[in-house]
């Protein structure tokens, strides 16, 4: 399985409709200081399900949607989808979050509980502990977290 | 089940013990599970070096045991994706280099994408995909450089 | 005593509003004491945009919102010397440039020590240490440049 | 007062005595990873009278001293001086320890408590919570410090 497109719309700073293509080899994603790069790390651990405040560096959920600048009004929609293929088929994984609160998932268009979402990742070492994604500042987090939790990131590998 | 749990400790043991030795020029770590904690204790020593406890090791250092154990990971079950953000911040030049060439090989198997100020990180990239602020808390992506090989 | 703090307070917070301002362009930042907490809350904005808490700042933005402070510390009390390691890895270039032109003015009232990776900080240092290991384990000083003015 | 020297003997990996002199302007280190660097600014730290060992990145207060590598034998005495100079006069501050756990502190060449040595730096803004020292990693620490913690800053430099 590979990732093959991202979309974000009204997450954070992503105000308009923004797609990334990923074509094999190495990606690079480059910009001054708080243009926006970290924020599209945010929108996967998002989008497969994260609800943690801190990891997210939020204080409550609404404030992954975006809450407007100078020149545009705050949205009341924050929407991601991950685009994946493998040999046979194509998927996707949506999240979507209102202003109420309402939160959907949906898996290849079809409305699903977060619990699918998991499942569907199951063994390939994309889930809430998993060693795929490394957020700003934490390189050093393998060597400084408490053996208990590195032997999370053991059995993610399983 | 505890027999998978081991053979799959085994196999990242393995590759650790690979990517400490690249990473480090020869240096020398393993994994190892300790019944007290149930967890899982990590040792890594450059060559030529004693390294009594891991908190000795300087900030490069530990950023470069930290990418072997990843490097590990990865090679014992492929992720659909990787995501590393700013990972070269506390690497030299040197250390940068022997990280990249690395990637390089596991980006067949994973899609490996960086966040990165590092212009050695940005020339090894496929696609740069680059991002502003034009207007005042928008974020945009303005261009994409796709390298001829 | 309280009146001396509440004066060192206001000066120290006079002169992070004009670091603030300079570091982050146009951007506008405060200190304030709580009295909840008997403790100094820190504020920062960079200008354009919308900041409700200091958790939303990118990680640059954060590194520039710290030394605005310590730049205000220093310029209310110079101390005999400063000594900064790695502050410029999460920044970029443009910023880093904004943050060395400051540096050169504070170096003429405490002897500032940089510890880098970063060739734009070796250039605008007047003197460069470089230290290594040639010998396993054994740290040596090898080299003095000083930049002829 | 301004610093102009800083000697280190059996401090860490610096083995042999090493000299460096501080001219006006800015100075920079530079060196590749491990090479010692940051055990320049533990020398300064550990000298101004630090007894944390999570600071000092140690597990006891032995482990500052030089504990041997593949060519030498470890030493039994750490020795870091500081050397600084204002208008009228110059000044020594020495912190010296010796593997039994004696350890000794020297202003200007004469043997006092630390205690003297806090007094001596008393509202210069060195200090055990100073601010004029930045530690690899701590970049962002004024930032994420509890509100009292930032006040002892702003009164360190009052
Ligand atoms: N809900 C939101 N609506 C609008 N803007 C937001 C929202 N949440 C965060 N932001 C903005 O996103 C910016 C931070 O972006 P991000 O952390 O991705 O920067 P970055 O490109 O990673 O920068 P650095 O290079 O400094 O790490 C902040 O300036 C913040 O104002
Ligand atoms: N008591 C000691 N005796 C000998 N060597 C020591 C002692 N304490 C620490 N070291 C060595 O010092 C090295 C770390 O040095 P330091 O943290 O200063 O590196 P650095 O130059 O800052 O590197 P980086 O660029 O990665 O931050 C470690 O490799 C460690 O082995
Ligand atoms: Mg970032
Ligand atoms: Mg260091």
């Amino acid at each position: 399985m590979r990732l093959v497109k991202l979309e974000l719309l009204g997450f954070k700073s992503f105000c308009d409709r923004t797609v990334f293509h990923f074509s094999e080899g190495i990606t690079s994603i480059v910009g001054p200081n708080g243009c926006g790069k970290s924020n599209i790390i945010d929108a996967i651990v998002w989008a497969l399900g994260e609800r943690g405040t801190k990891a997210l560096r939020i204080k409550e959920m609404e404030d992954v949607i975006f809450h407007g600048s100078n020149g545009r009004k705050g949205l009341n929609i924050a929407e991601v989808t991950i685009f994946l293929v493998d040999d046979k088929n194509e998927y996707s994984i949506r999240r979507r979050l209102f202003r109420d609160g309402t939160n959907e998932y949906f898996l290849n268009g079809k409305s699903v509980r977060l619990k699918d979402i998991q499942d569907f990742f199951l063994g390939t070492g994309i889930g809430l502990n998993t060693y795929a994604i490394i957020e700003q500042g934490r390189i050093e987090s393998f060597v400084q977290m408490k053996p208990q939790e590195r032997k999370i990131l053991i059995e993610e590998a399983g | 089940s505890r027999d998978v749990f081991f053979e799959t400790l085994d196999r990242v043991n393995d590759y650790y013990k690979k990517f400490i030795n690249k990473l480090f020029q020869g240096g020398e770590g393993y994994l190892k599970y300790n019944p007290d904690t149930d967890g899982i204790e990590m040792f890594a020593q450059p060559s030529g070096k004693k390294i009594i406890r891991m908190e000795m090791l300087s900030g490069g250092e530990k950023a470069l045991a930290s990418v072997a154990l990843l490097f590990a990971l990865i090679e014992a079950n492929p992720p659909p994706f990787c995501f590393m953000d700013e990972v070269d911040g506390p690497l030299d030049d040197a250390n940068l280099m022997y990280v990249l060439e690395t990637i390089k090989d596991l980006s067949k198997k994973t899609q490996v994408i960086f966040i990165t100020h590092n212009r050695l990180t940005m020339e090894v990239s496929g696609t740069i995909y680059g991002i502003t602020m034009e207007e005042d808390g928008v974020s945009k992506v303005v261009s994409v450089r796709l390298a001829s090989f």
